[in-house]
Protein backbone atom coordinates (compact mmCIF):
# COMPACT_ATOMS: atom_id res chain seq x y z
CA UNK A 1 0.00 0.00 0.00
CA UNK A 2 1.68 3.28 -1.07
CA UNK A 3 -0.13 4.80 1.28
CA UNK A 4 0.91 3.08 4.48
CA UNK A 5 4.56 3.31 2.56
CA UNK A 6 3.93 7.27 2.70
CA UNK A 7 3.10 7.52 6.44
CA UNK A 8 5.98 5.02 7.58
CA UNK A 9 8.62 7.77 5.72
CA UNK A 10 6.75 10.36 7.21
CA UNK A 11 6.94 9.03 10.70
CA UNK A 12 10.55 8.59 10.08
CA UNK A 13 10.86 12.13 9.23
CA UNK A 14 8.83 12.88 12.48
CA UNK A 15 11.09 10.95 14.28
CA UNK A 16 14.10 12.66 12.78
CA UNK A 17 12.45 16.19 14.00
CA UNK A 18 11.71 15.48 17.31
CA UNK A 19 14.92 13.69 18.18
CA UNK A 20 16.81 16.71 16.60
CA UNK A 21 14.98 18.51 18.73
CA UNK A 22 16.53 16.75 21.75
CA UNK A 23 19.68 16.85 20.74
CA UNK A 24 19.29 20.96 20.27
CA UNK A 25 17.97 20.67 23.50
CA UNK A 26 20.92 18.65 25.65
CA UNK A 27 23.60 19.79 23.14
CA UNK A 28 24.00 16.22 22.15
CA UNK A 29 24.52 15.64 18.45
CA UNK B 1 4.34 16.37 33.32
CA UNK B 2 7.74 16.32 32.07
CA UNK B 3 6.39 15.77 28.54
CA UNK B 4 3.96 18.98 28.50
CA UNK B 5 7.24 20.73 29.82
CA UNK B 6 9.56 19.17 26.45
CA UNK B 7 6.55 19.63 24.17
CA UNK B 8 6.35 23.32 25.39
CA UNK B 9 10.08 24.30 25.03
CA UNK B 10 10.10 22.73 21.40
CA UNK B 11 7.07 24.90 20.36
CA UNK B 12 8.59 27.49 21.71
CA UNK B 13 12.05 26.68 19.44
CA UNK B 14 9.64 26.69 16.43
CA UNK B 15 7.41 29.32 17.34
CA UNK B 16 10.13 31.84 17.96
CA UNK B 17 7.85 34.57 17.79
CA UNK B 18 5.36 33.37 20.82
CA UNK B 19 2.67 33.71 18.36
CA UNK B 20 0.77 30.41 20.12
CA UNK B 21 0.66 28.78 16.54
CA UNK B 22 3.55 27.52 13.74
CA UNK B 23 3.72 28.34 10.34
CA UNK B 24 5.59 26.63 7.54
CA UNK B 25 7.55 29.76 7.83
CA UNK B 26 8.34 29.11 10.88
CA UNK B 27 9.26 25.28 10.27
CA UNK B 28 11.28 26.65 7.18
CA UNK B 29 13.18 29.02 9.93
CA UNK B 30 14.75 25.76 11.44
CA UNK B 31 16.87 24.32 8.52
CA UNK B 32 19.75 26.06 9.34
CA UNK B 33 19.00 24.85 13.05
CA UNK B 34 18.16 21.29 12.54
CA UNK B 35 19.82 18.95 10.16
CA UNK B 36 16.63 18.03 8.38
CA UNK B 37 16.10 19.52 4.71
CA UNK B 38 13.10 21.64 3.67
CA UNK B 39 11.63 19.05 2.34
CA UNK B 40 12.04 17.49 5.79
CA UNK B 41 10.44 20.11 7.39
CA UNK B 42 7.51 20.77 5.08
CA UNK B 43 6.98 16.97 5.61
CA UNK B 44 7.03 17.31 9.63
CA UNK B 45 5.05 20.20 9.15
CA UNK B 46 2.38 18.27 6.78
CA UNK B 47 1.81 15.59 9.11
CA UNK B 48 1.58 17.64 12.18
CA UNK B 49 -1.24 19.85 10.75
CA UNK B 50 -3.69 17.39 11.46
CA UNK B 51 -6.43 19.48 10.09
CA UNK B 52 -4.16 21.20 7.50
CA UNK B 53 -5.44 24.70 7.75
CA UNK B 54 -1.88 25.87 7.67
CA UNK B 55 -1.23 26.60 11.28
CA UNK B 56 0.26 24.27 13.94
CA UNK B 57 -1.72 24.76 17.28
CA UNK B 58 0.06 23.72 20.34
CA UNK B 59 -2.90 20.53 20.83
CA UNK B 60 -1.40 19.59 17.36
CA UNK B 61 2.43 19.74 18.08
CA UNK B 62 1.78 18.24 21.13
CA UNK B 63 -0.37 15.23 19.80
CA UNK B 64 2.62 14.61 17.08
CA UNK B 65 5.01 14.60 20.03
CA UNK B 66 3.60 12.11 22.23
CA UNK B 67 2.97 9.89 19.32
CA UNK B 68 6.48 9.95 18.75
CA UNK B 69 7.10 9.36 22.49
CA UNK B 70 4.56 6.86 23.19
CA UNK B 71 3.48 5.41 19.68
CA UNK B 72 0.15 5.82 17.70
CA UNK B 73 -2.56 6.27 20.41
CA UNK B 74 -5.03 3.58 19.76
CA UNK B 75 -8.59 4.62 19.23
CA UNK B 76 -11.13 2.12 20.11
Amino acid sequence: DPNMKGAAANEGVLANFFNSLLSKKTGVP
Amino acid sequence: SAVIEKTREFFQICDVEGKGFITRRDMQRLNGELPLSADDLENVFDSLDADANGYLTFEEFSSGFSEFMFGPSVVP
